[in-house]
């Protein structure tokens, strides 16, 4: 499966209006001046994956990943934070009888979140097990996150030997 | 445990040099144990050697050759766990022009199988996408626009 | 050595707020003591505001506006030693083009008293420096070729 | 005092042909690809300064500074590596009496360096000396390496102290 749509409401540096990120297979890229969004938008999908490390999305609580207003556009602090993200599940890797399966995740203030799969709610583990099934999760090795090949170029050989000891 | 590691090193030894000469026009790199006798007793080192040089350890390249030989080491472990979809987050940032524009070449040459979706700030990269998003903050707020749509079969 | 710290503290400081202004078009960036009682008990934390952004903790900003940040921390730390020359290699990495060309702008404005040699992959900088000189490599041997000559006085 | 030229001789990616930087005071820049010998020729200031650990300018070994020969352009392995630094010295700084003054340093194989000040052999120890007069020494914090700032990205408030408390 690939992702066909990212959406975005309320996560991070993106507002109450839902802004969507249309995919298609192959290269595409985001790009961007420093500070605008982009990492954000990787961060959203290891949320939308059920990242339960708020560090690793960059954010020291639950509230911090929520859209926390701006007083220049005249925009309150968000209740909540939502991200949407679609796959084309055509090759029926995922366990779902849809060819388009939805996945989405949001977080209230409290640090409560509540996930979907193709809009009904389902808890976590159970959605973590249809994306495992595709080998999906949000810590596979498919996303690279900001700074991993600075640190790549001075690891040492047995660091180097435990990267792929870990893989097995 | 010792099989199933020296047949992994030996898979991912052979994709890095497939990526590491890809990525460099005719380069060479490849993973030496340390201790092949007794693998998990040493680390393991990669040499390297870049069109019309000596081949040295990683260790003593430059910033850039080492970031080069990284993406080819990330991309080598990628074919060992499979994933439909990746996403990269500036991998390209310590590459000259020539590197980029190379990377960008890889991806191209797999983006009818798999997904790539490439965070970068290089124009050399941005150039080669099928599709570009740009991203902008207005005010704190960020925002998307969609730059681009190359057909996926040039 | 309080008395000591805390004057180098507030002129650091003072230049921070000066270079983060210059390097972001406007704006705003102080140092905070954890502790201000007693200066060596606690660490010193960075407070950064963005043009139209609110003022967060330096750590929850993105890769890029944090390189900004050391980058004028860098040049805060230069006025307190200063120097007559300063050698400084490939600091604007993770730079966007608009602030790559901020501290190109700087690097001018300070031109006339310090002597400033970039090593930089960035055409926006290349094409800002009064003399550029291109390195490059032939089978393994480098050379040095003058590229460009703009008056000093520009 | 600023640099008026850069020369180097058997040092690292250099060649036996001695390769000339020719700077002015106000900004340069250089740039190259990837490999190239752009660091190499920070490591060359670092080294004429006297930098006693060839860790810092990324060699194992003071041999391993040393032009190591390529096949391909039929050049054998140097015997020794020199760089000169020619400095202005028309404000005075260095205790020196004339305008310019020139320092260079020569290593062998068997790790023996050789100092000259303006062409004469002098000690270490004098020319750190002489250097140190005008603030200048391999390890001030005028010269920046490569990924000094992606480090200094990730500092914590204890070391951000700990840098400043450094200085003084
Ligand atoms: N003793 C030596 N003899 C010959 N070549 C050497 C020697 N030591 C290092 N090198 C070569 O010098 C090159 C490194 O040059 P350097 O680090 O200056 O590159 P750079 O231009 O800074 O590149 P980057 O943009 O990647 O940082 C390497 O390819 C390395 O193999
Ligand atoms: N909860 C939040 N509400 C609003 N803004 C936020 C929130 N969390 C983070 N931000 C802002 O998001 C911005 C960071 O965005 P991001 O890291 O995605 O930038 P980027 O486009 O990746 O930039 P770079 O090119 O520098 O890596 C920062 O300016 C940060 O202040
Ligand atoms: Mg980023
Ligand atoms: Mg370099």
């Amino acid at each position: 499966p690939y992702i066909k749509k990212i959406e975005l409401k309320g996560f991070k540096s993106f507002g109450p209006q839902t802004v969507k990120v249309v995919l298609d297979k192959g290269f595409t890229a985001i790009t961007g001046p420093n500070g605008s969004g982009k990492t954000n938008i990787m961060d959203a999908c290891l949320f939308a994956l059920g990242e339960l490390s708020t560090r690793r999305m960059r954010a020291e609580n639950a509230a911090k990943l929520i859209f926390h207003g701006s007083e220049k556009a005249g925009l309150e602090k968000a209740k909540m934070a939502k991200v949407v993200i679609q796959f084309d599940n055509s090759d029926g890797a995922m366990p779902v009888d849809t060819t388009t399966v939805t996945v989405s995740r949001e977080v209230y203030r409290n640090g409560q979140s509540v996930y979907r799969l193709n809009g009904r709610r389902i808890s976590r583990v159970h959605i973590l097990e249809i994306l495992s099934m595709a080998a999906i999760s949000s810590t596979s090795q498919n996303i690279i996150p900001q700074g991993t090949i600075t640190r790549l170029t001075d690891i040492n050989p047995m660091e180097r030997r435990k990267i792929i000891e870990d893989l097995i | 445990k010792r099989r199933v590691f020296m047949d992994a090193f030996d898979k991912i030894n052979q994709q890095l040099k497939n990526y590491f000469s890809k990525l460099t026009g005719g380069g060479f790199a490849f993973l030496q144990l340390e201790n092949p006798d007794e693998p998990f007793q040493g680390g393991i080192d990669m040499i390297v050697q870049f069109p019309n040089k000596p081949s040295i350890v990683v260790s003593g390249a430059s910033g850039g050759e080492r970031s080069v030989a990284a993406v080819a080491f990330i991309f080598a472990l990628k074919d060992f766990t499979p994933s439909s979809f990746y996403i990269l987050d500036e991998v390209d940032a310590h590459l000259d022009a020539f590197h980029v524009s190379k990377l960008a070449d890889v991806l191209l040459e797999e983006a009818g199988k798999i997904q790539f979706i490439v965070i970068t700030l290089k124009p050399e990269m941005v150039n080669k996408a099928q599709k570009v998003y740009g991203v902008y903050e207005r005010n704190g707020v960020s925002s998307v626009i969609s730059a681009k749509f190359l057909e996926a079969t040039s």
